[in-house]
Parts: structure tokens; sequence; C-alpha cells
């Protein structure tokens, strides 16, 4: 039913083939997990990715086709995605118009709201997990991270999140997050959508809070209540948060309604972070220009 | 619920469900009959040879089967317990083993080496990692033994491992009878029932009716058993009257409820004795040469 | 939304469990939210 037909790329867990599927002639993408590398059998990135593609089914969320064994591997039949986020960012040759951005945000937040609203953190937002359908879609990919959010008293590990997209919370060790970690790393990629670069590059985990609480300030317990009970709180650096108007120089091209959206999403404290349906509720995407129709776009 | 693979792959009605076991074991016969018709074709067997393997090395029926392994879920349970694992783990590892013996027959695949396996994938599939090392030691098992099968389990579960368990919903419930019944609950007596409500949520996956009924039907099933007069008044307040804008009809919803019930309170519980008859039965129809 | 069955009413919860995370500190510092694991666990109670 299916032909591998070139390879286009190898992870630490998985090497990835475009193919055709017999039947309809489509053009898909499989997944083939390598099974001898992980000493404890099947690889736990390979788990999550099927626990939770089983059960999502949203036009931005990449949809798994089919799954099957073969020659000892274990192989996801996943749609074709031949592009991503990051790509297009980096491709200068690429015209942004703020309708697109407002499409590619709109799309991605629509993603992640069924995903949330599964009860499912994703734990691995970026542009290149983002990726792009022939159609534009976007489509959430990568669930090699993801996990169903725990009961109240489970801990979860805050090693997750590729680092410059990574939340505050994490940045200081959090046990007990929830969903807003994903909504951070969303508004990460909103500003890096507007600049064209990534936008809080930190070369290293501790540099990481550096260059975040230098950008946008470092959280306080009045407007972060027990931020400052975390280990890791006392030896920073207090820098103060940016005016409105510092703010707003950063991201000369963005409307008034793009730049309160962002201030939603990357709000220091979860408690008060956006969730996805006040993102999505947001002025910013019912205002004009329209969201460019993802089909018109390169 | 209905987007759920649960749904999706492992909800049946009981005919359908019993269709798919005697298939299940009718594969699993005729590939014994043709072992067994090539093993006499081979060998020179005296008349009382023949004799015995005619009469002692026949294959089990469907109804052999599902003793046997009702008999080892109970040792998964057991077994998930004694390692100390989570009550949802515990559960996964439940469900796996008797999700694995509704695809494959015990006549191709021996129970007994499948009980760490499952127990082992439901602790990296809900999150409570251990590695095979160090379980095989808690188990008392191998590495290899453990993972032989790893591969065979998650293709036979149709790799659907995201499982909606009762306790859950049972949690919620106790929350919504707050809520619907407000200060006519009396919470010490909520307590007890809580707990006695999650044991017995454990013991009723060994049964059927994880095919048959949805997790909160289930829940309500056993809130039913454990306390009656409190559950059908929380019913009848939440699914009657003109707040009743939940589309549901509550006398469907009790006749499911009691359904299920009926099911609980009639478990298949297996004597040893049983299980080793119908054990020995099945080694020595695979392996006839012992016998 | 699909319209859900129910309504979370912290309120009128007694739940020792839940509610004492919420003065934990690194409960609150996490961002930990009670109405999530409450909406979490009626959901699954709806389904």
């Amino acid at each position: 039913e299916y032909s591998k037909e070139k390879k286009v790329g190898e992870g630490t867990y998985a090497v990835v083939y475009v193919g055709t599927q017999r039947s309809t002639n489509r053009q898909i993408a499989i997944k083939e997990i390598k099974t001898s590398e992980f000493k404890d059998g099947l690889d736990m990135s390979a788990i999550r990715e099927v626990k939770y593609l089983q059960e999502l089914n949203h036009p931005n969320v990449i949809s798994l086709i089919d799954i099957f064994m073969a020659y000892d591997n274990l192989n996801l039949v996943l749609e074709f995605l031949p592009s991503d986020l990051e790509v297009i960012i980096k491709d200068r040759n690429i015209l942004f118009t703020p309708g697109d951005i407002k499409a590619w945000m709109l799309m991605t937040l629509r993603g992640i709201h069924h995903i949330h609203r599964n009860f499912v953190l994703h734990r691995d937002l970026k542009p290149n997990n983002l990726l792009l359908s022939p159609d534009g879609m976007i489509k959430i990919a990568d669930f090699g991270l993801a996990r169903i959010m725990p009961g109240p008293r489970e801990t979860l590990t805050s090693n997750v999140v590729t680092r410059w997209y990574r939340a505050p919370e994490l940045l200081f060790g959090a046990q007990h997050y929830t969903y807003a970690i994903d909504i951070w790393s969303i508004g990460i990629i909103f500003a890096e959508l507007m600049l064209r670069i990534p936008y809080l590059p930190g070369q290293d985990d501790v540099s990481q809070m550096e260059v975040t609480f230098r950008a946008l300030g470092t959280p306080t317990d009045k407007d972060w209540p027990e931020v400052s009970s975390f280990p890791s709180y006392n030896k920073l650096q207090i820098y103060p948060p940016p005016s409105k108007d510092e703010f707003r120089k950063r991201f000369i091209a963005a409307p008034e309604s793009a730049l309160d959206l962002m201030n939603g999403m990357l709000t220091m404290n979860p408690h008060k972070r956006w969730d996805s349906s006040q993102c999505l509720q947001s002025v910013y995407f019912t205002e004009l220009p329209p969201p460019s129709n993802p089909e018109d776009m390169k | 619920y209905r987007h759920s693979s649960q749904y999706r792959f492992w909800s049946f009605t009981k005919d359908n469900l019993k269709q798919k076991r005697l298939e299940t074991n009718s594969r699993a016969t005729q590939k014994i009959e043709e072992d067994m018709k090539k093993f006499i074709g081979s060998q020179t067997l005296t008349n009382d040879e023949l004799n015995i393997t005619s009469t002692k090395a026949i294959p089990l029926t469907m109804e052999e089967e599902l003793k046997l392994v009702n008999f080892y879920t109970q040792k998964v349970k057991v077994i998930s317990q004694h390692l100390n694992l989570p009550t949802e783990v515990t559960a996964t590892a439940i469900v796996f083993f008797k999700k694995f013996f509704i695809e494959n027959s015990v006549m191709e695949f021996d129970p007994k080496e499948l009980v760490h396996t499952t127990i082992f994938l439901a602790c990296k599939s809900e999150n409570y990692f251990i590695s095979v090392d160090s379980f095989a030691r808690k188990a008392k098992s191998s590495r290899e033994a453990i993972l032989k099968y790893e591969f065979t389990l998650l293709e036979s579960l149709k790799f659907s491992l995201l499982l909606h368990h009762p306790y859950k919903p049972l949690h919620g419930f106790f929350l919504d009878i707050q809520n619907v019944l407000h200060d006519k609950v009396d919470l010490n007596h909520m307590g007890r029932i809580y707990d006695a409500c999650r044991k017995r949520i454990t013991e009723s996956l060994l049964t059927d009716i994880i095919y048959h009924f949805t997790p909160p039907q289930i829940t309500l099933a056993i809130l039913l058993i454990e306390d009656e007069q409190l559950i059908t008044k929380y019913l009848e307040i939440k699914f009657t009257g003109d707040e009743n804008s939940h589309n549901i009809q509550l006398d469907k919803l009790l006749a499911i409820i009691n359904s299920c019930k009926e099911m609980i309170l009639s478990p298949d519980v297996v004597p040893t004795q049983d299980a080793k008859v119908i054990a020995a039965k099945n080694y020595y129809v695979q392996h006839p040469m012992v016998l | 939304e699909p319209k859900k069955r129910f309504t979370v009413d912290e309120t009128m919860y007694n739940d020792p469990f839940i509610q004492d995370l919420q003065s934990k500190k690194e409960y609150i510092a996490s961002g930990f939210r009670t109405d999530y694991v409450f909406d979490r666990i009626l959901t699954e109670a709806f389904l």
C-alpha cells in the first residue's frame, strides 16, 4: 500500500521518507521508528507520537493516516507536509504580508486549542514543528514530547521545549505547569514571524533566563506571586519590563492589537497568561487585514 | 469519547465480542490442527500414543481460553499492585492484557509471557517510566522476555494507547454531586464510598464491561452499587426537570447503568485448579511430543 | 465548543485533595490552576 521513495530526514529515533499511498496515489510521509536504538524497547517519543496522534483529529494538527510494523520497525504514515515555518522565516525571497502572519497565527492557535481541549500538552512548539501542507495549511507536528495533563499530585519535568521557546516557569524549574507553556512558545514564534530572526536566542539555559528577562523584565512577586520561591530566583539580575513604546519599537510594523495579543501570550505569570480561547478571540483576528487565504499564500 | 480510539477500535456489542473471540480461537485451532497433522504424519506412533494424542492434545475451546485469560489478568493486577504501581497504571496494564487476547489466542502466545510486557508497556504509556533492567529485577524476569512481545502487543492494541478509565469520572461525579445536591450531601459518607468505588472499579476492569460501556457509565453503575439512593436522587435531579438541557433520557441511562451493574456483580472468577487443567491442556496441544 | 453537561463551580466543591494544592508555593509559582483540574475530571465524567 505504501512506497518509500526518498529519505528526507533522520532524527534520533526515526528516519523520515517521502512516499506514495498506492490506493489514493497521494504523497505521504513515512516516519520509520528505529527499534534497536532504544535499550528499553520502544522509544518513549514513538509511544507518545502514537498515543496522541491516534486521538487528535484537526485540520491544524498533523494527521496519522496509518501505522504498521514492517521488518521489525514501527512505521507511522503521516500526511505529506513539504515545508515548515522555520524554512519560510529563513527564506528571504519570501515576503510576509500582515495577512500571512495573521493566517499562520490563527491556524497555529486553532491547532493548539484542539490539543489543549483534549488535555494534551505539546511541549515542543517551535517554527520547524509547524509544518505547511501544499495548500498552505499550518499543521502542528512532532508529539514526541507531548503528554496528557497529569493528575494534580504528579510532577512534570521542566526539561522540555526547545530553549528559545521555553516559558519562564520552565526556566525556573517548575514541575506543576499547565498549557500556558505552549502559549508562551507560540508568542515567541509570533515575534519571530515579525522580526524574521529568533526573538530570544539564549546560548544556554542560564543565559536564556538572562536574555528573556532583559527583554521582557524580571518577574517579581508583585506580578507573579511566589515566583521568588523558585530556588534559582535569587541569583537573578533584576531588569525593568519594557515600556509600551520600547515594546512597540521592536515590532514597528505591528498593529496595536498584535502587540496586545503578543503581550497576552508573553505574560510572565502563567496564571495570567492568555489561554488559547482568549488568543483566538483577540481583536487581532477580527480587525483588518483579514488573515490571508492559505491557498493563495506561496 | 466517540472520537477516542478506545471507542472507535475497542467498543463491541456482546455478540460481536463473542464473534471476535470465536474467530481468534478458530484461527488458532486451525493452525494447531495443521501442526498436529504434520506431527502425526512425521512420527511412527503406536495406537496407544495415537489414542492419547487424539484425546488429550485437542485445541482449547473459546470458553477455556477466556478462563485462562481471566486467570492471568488477575495476575497482572496482583503483580502491578505488588509493584506499587499507581492505580491508573495497573488499570492500563489490565486492559492492555485483556485486549491482547482479543486479537490473539493463548494457543499462539503463552499468557504467562505477556504478563510483564503489558505491565512494562503500561508504565511507559502512562509516563511512569521504569527502565527495562530495573523492571526486570523487580519483576524477577529478564529484559529479553519483557521486550520480546512489546511490538506485537502494541500492534495487537491497534496502537491505541490512550485509555479513559472510570477513576476520573468517579472524581468528577464526586464534585458534580456536591454541586447538584448542594448541602444534602454527607461528605464523610461520600469519602467512604469514594474509596470503596475505586477498589471496585479496578475489580470491574477484569470483566468485559470495558468493551460494552463508557467509563462514566461504569462509574455510575459502581456508584449505584455502593449507594443506590444517593445516585438515583442525583441522576433524577440532574437529568429530569427543566434544567435537563443535557438531552439525556434518564430511563435509558438507568437501564444502561443497571445492565452494567449486573455484569459487574457477576464476575467470572477462575479457580486456580481449573486454570491449571486448561494450562496443561494448552501446553500439551502445543507440545504433543511431550504428551 | 461542544456544550458541556456540567458547570465548574469551585465554591460548591469540598475537595481538599485538590484545593489544598493552590496554597502550596511551588504550585502557585508553576501556574497550577484548580479549574483546569476540575474541568478535566468533569469532562471525563461527562464523556
